[in-house]
Parts: structure tokens; sequence; C-alpha cells
């Protein structure tokens, strides 16, 4: 029974392609099999894997406005020999909110085209870009659930509510089945009380939404990609990865919220 | 003669908001009269001011789209007896690009209304939100320069050429005249190998570009927000605050390229 799981933030910055590759790969640790799907047209997720798709290539854009363009054609598999597979972007997904714009279940483009491949994974995992557009209302309408990571500073957490909202309403009308998994801490800088005043803030207006365990900043986060890897092939016994195993066991128990 | 300069990069969480304050003060700092344009639909330069305009409030949202509500109408005066006028934004601006969308002149609706009140300051300065749509658009159709924050990490390194690439388009068909002042390294870890390797990567791509200076990590940053001040009144003599007066020093003394 696939479960999909939208990880999404209209902040920039905060930790979201980041948090997709890792509970991805923490989720194939564990032996469960993973589609990530990168819906932004900056492509970092597709980056991190070496996939520098040129304008026109067939990339998600193309299958979302393009029926006869599937996810099974485009999805690549960038570790032989483990069940991952990638749905890579390109900048062309810029284009995707007008092009999709006036279609009439433009909400539903990305849901549609999951449908056929998503009973071949355990999970897949959405990576959003940092917007609250027309691409992200089709992540929080496809998804089952949704993860938020929050950057551990003042400005990201002003931004929460506008998020909380933006799931309301797509409850209201598109997807009411939609759950929150939880609220991931990142980038949490441990030697400075701001960091910690911003996520006790958070667990007083989300509580238990907040996951117990939080992502410690650290360079190496910064490193992996570069090196077209994640934390934990890179640095597996890295606190920051050991954190995201933490976060795939609570997601495969199930924890979730209304 | 005024300025107006725009801080632009679709990345996210790379330091626009931050440089465009602190730029902001500091050029204030040296006798120059400044004006702020929040054209983020996520605010964070209203919230840094302590401006949360609600949904239907007054923004630059309304001036975009109706010639009766002029930014004169809409200014904030956020310091008493400084010559600093804030413009600010809120959520509504996130249905701008839509209701802009097919008017004859979308991309000149910020200049045409910056027009009647330019020559009232020296600097006007664009803090533009992650995207390169029609709002970023704007901002480079109205700016005559640009200043890029560089985030010193791998990702963000990767999404430089796509910002080149808008530029380019936006000189050929909407703004000859732009020009790029330049590209400032932000939230630069000096401890770490990589920030250095990033930075030492711009340099040869972007050459001449690059500031001479960085403007380095520190939580100061983060904190400055939260109590509603610029880094510049919240630690005056931080390192942080010195790089950004070398930066009003670069800029008010002319330096540019094509
Ligand atoms: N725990 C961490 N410590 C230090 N750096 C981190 C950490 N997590 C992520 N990063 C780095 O911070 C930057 C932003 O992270 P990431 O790209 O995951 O954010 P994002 O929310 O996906 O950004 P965008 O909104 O642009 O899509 C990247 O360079 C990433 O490598
Ligand atoms: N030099 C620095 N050191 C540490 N933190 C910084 C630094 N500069 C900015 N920050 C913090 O990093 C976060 C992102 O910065 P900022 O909001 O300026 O980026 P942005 O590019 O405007 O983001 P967005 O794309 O969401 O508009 C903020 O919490 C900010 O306070
Ligand atoms: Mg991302
Ligand atoms: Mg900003």
């Amino acid at each position: 029974m696939s479960r999909i799981i939208a990880v999404t933030n209209q902040k920039g910055g905060v930790g979201k392609t980041t948090t997709v590759i890792n509970l991805g790969f923490a989720l194939i640790e564990k032996g469960k099999s993973v589609l990530l799907v990168d819906l932004d047209p900056q492509a970092s997720l597709s980056q991190s894997f070496g996939y520098a798709l040129a304008s026109k290539e067939q990339s998600i854009y193309l299958v979302l406005i393009r029926p006869n363009v599937t996810v099974e054609r485009i999805m690549r598999y960038p570790r032989p020999g483990k069940p991952l597979a990638v749905v890579p972007a390109n900048i062309d997904l810029a284009a995707a909110e007008l092009d999709l714009g006036d279609k009439p279940h433009r909400a539903f483009a990305l849901k549609n085209a999951l449908q056929p491949v998503r009973h071949r994974f355990d999970f897949v995992l959405i990576d959003c870009g940092p917007t609250l557009g027309l691409l992200t209302v089709n992540a929080l309408v496809a998804a089952d659930e949704i993860i938020i990571p929050l950057l551990a500073e003042y400005l990201a957490l002003r931004g929460m509510h506008n998020l909380f909202e933006s799931v309301a309403r797509v409850r209201q009308r598109l997807n009411p089945a939609l759950k929150i998994a939880g609220i991931l801490g990142t980038m949490y800088d441990g030697r400075t009380i701001h960091a910690r005043e911003v996520m006790e803030e958070a667990r007083e207006v989300y509580g238990t939404y907040v996951f117990p365990f939080v992502v410690r900043k650290s360079v190496r986060f910064a490193e992996a990609p570069a090196a077209e890897r994640s934390l934990l092939e890179y640095a597996p016994s890295h606190p920051g990865a050991e954190v995201y195993r933490q976060l795939a066991e609570v997601i495969i128990n199930g924890r979730q919220h209304a």
C-alpha cells in the first residue's frame, strides 16, 4: 500500500530537498522501495543526483502537460541494485503553472500521473519548490500526507501560518484525506539561543505536530550534493544521517495527525 | 538622480531580504535617502519591520493592479527622522502574477508605479521572492541594476546559470539598460572548505562580477528581524554590518558591469 508524502514549505532554503533525499535513502536502508519526484523548476533534487536536464528534455513538466509522456518513461534509477527511482525536473517546469493554468483538472495532473506507478513503491516523496502556487497544490492533492521542514530561524517560522492556511484550503476543496505527518526542525544551530527559541515557539504553537528530533546544522549536508550523494552515503554515521533514520522509522510506523 | 536596484536570486533563502535591509540601512548611514520595496508575497521584508498586513490591506499588490492605489499612499516610514520608506507586501501578492497575467504592459507595472516617487530617493531597493516569474521580471524591468546574493553552497551556485539567462532575456526584450552591479557571497561559513570552494568557483566563472568581500554566517542576522531591527542597528560593530557598509560604499561609487 503505497504512501505519497509531499515535503513542502513555501519558504526558500529550509531543507525540503535535503529532507526528500535523506528520508528517501533512510527508507531504502529500512528495506522500502522509494520514488522521488522533483517538482521544482530549479531542480535541486535532480541536480543532487547529477541530472542536469536541458530545456525540452523529458521531465516531469512534459508528464504534467502531455498525456502520452508517462512517469514510467522518464523515471531514472540512480543507484543500481537499490529500489530507488527519481522523476527529474528542469526549468521548463516554470511554465507549468501557466500551461496547466486553465485546464479543468489542473490540480490533479500530478495525482493522475502518479496513479499508474505508485503501487510499485512503498513510498513516493515529492520535493516542492518555494511556492504555494499550482505546482505545490498539485503535490498537496496527490499526497496522502505532508512533512513540513521548519528552518529554525525567525523569518522561516513566520511563514508557517500561510502554509497551514493553504493546507486547510486544499483539504476543504480538493483532498479531504490529506494529513500532516509532522513538522521537522532543520538547520538547527545548537550553539545559539535563537534556534532554541524558534523551536520552543514552534512547539508552543504546533504542539505534537513537531517531531521530537531536529536536524542540526552541518556543512556535510551542503557537501553531499556536490558529491552527488545523500548524506547517508556521504557520511553514514553523521548525527544528521541518524536523525533522518529516526524520521524514516517514525514515518514507517505511521505517525500521523489530522 | 535616483538609482533603482533589484536584489534578486530565484534560489530560496540566500540572503535577498537580509541584503535589501542591511544595504538600505548602510546607505542611510552614508546620508542617502532610501525606499525599500517588498515584492515577495511571503513578505519577509515587511515582517522584518513589524508590518504584518492582512489580506485585502493596501500593499504593493493593489498598487500593481489598481491605478488609483499609489506607492505614495501605502509607503511607511519605520524610523522617524531617517529618510527611509518601505512599501510593504502581503499574501495577496501571490495572485499578482495571475491578475497581471494578460494585461498588455504587465512587465512594466512596477516601473510605472515607482515613476512618480523615485525622484524623492537616492536609492530604491527591490526585494524579490525566490522565483523567476512575472513579479521578478517586473523588478528587472524597473531596475537600473541588480545585486545577486550568492549563498556559498553547491546547490545555490547551480542556480546562477538560470538567473543570468533570465537577465539576458529581460535585457534583450524589455530593459536593455539593465546592469549587474555584482554578486555578493552570503552566509559564508569561513570554517569550511566547502564555502571556500564555492566562492572560488563563482570567481572563476563570474570573475569581477563577484564583489571582493563576502558576508559571513552569523546567527545575529537571524536574530535581528526577530527584534525588528536591521543588523546595523542590532549589532552595529558586527563584522557583517561592516561588510554591508563596504557594499554601500562600492554601490555609491557606481561600480557596475554590463
Ligand atoms: N542540516 C543542514 N545543515 C547545513 N546545511 C544544510 C542542512 N540541510 C540542508 N542544508 C543546505 O542548505 C541549503 C538549502 O537546503 P535545501 O536545498 O534542502 O532547501 P530547500 O527548502 O529545498 O530550498 P528551496 O526552497 O530553494 O527548494 C542547501 O545548500 C543544503 O545543502
Ligand atoms: N550572513 C548570515 N548568516 C546567518 N544567517 C543569515 C545570514 N544572512 C541571512 N541569514 C538568515 O538566513 C535566512 C534567509 O535569509 P533571507 O530571508 O535574507 O533570504 P532570502 O533569499 O530573502 O529568502 P527567500 O528566498 O525566502 O526570500 C533568514 O533567517 C536570515 O535571517
Ligand atoms: Mg529544494
Ligand atoms: Mg526574502
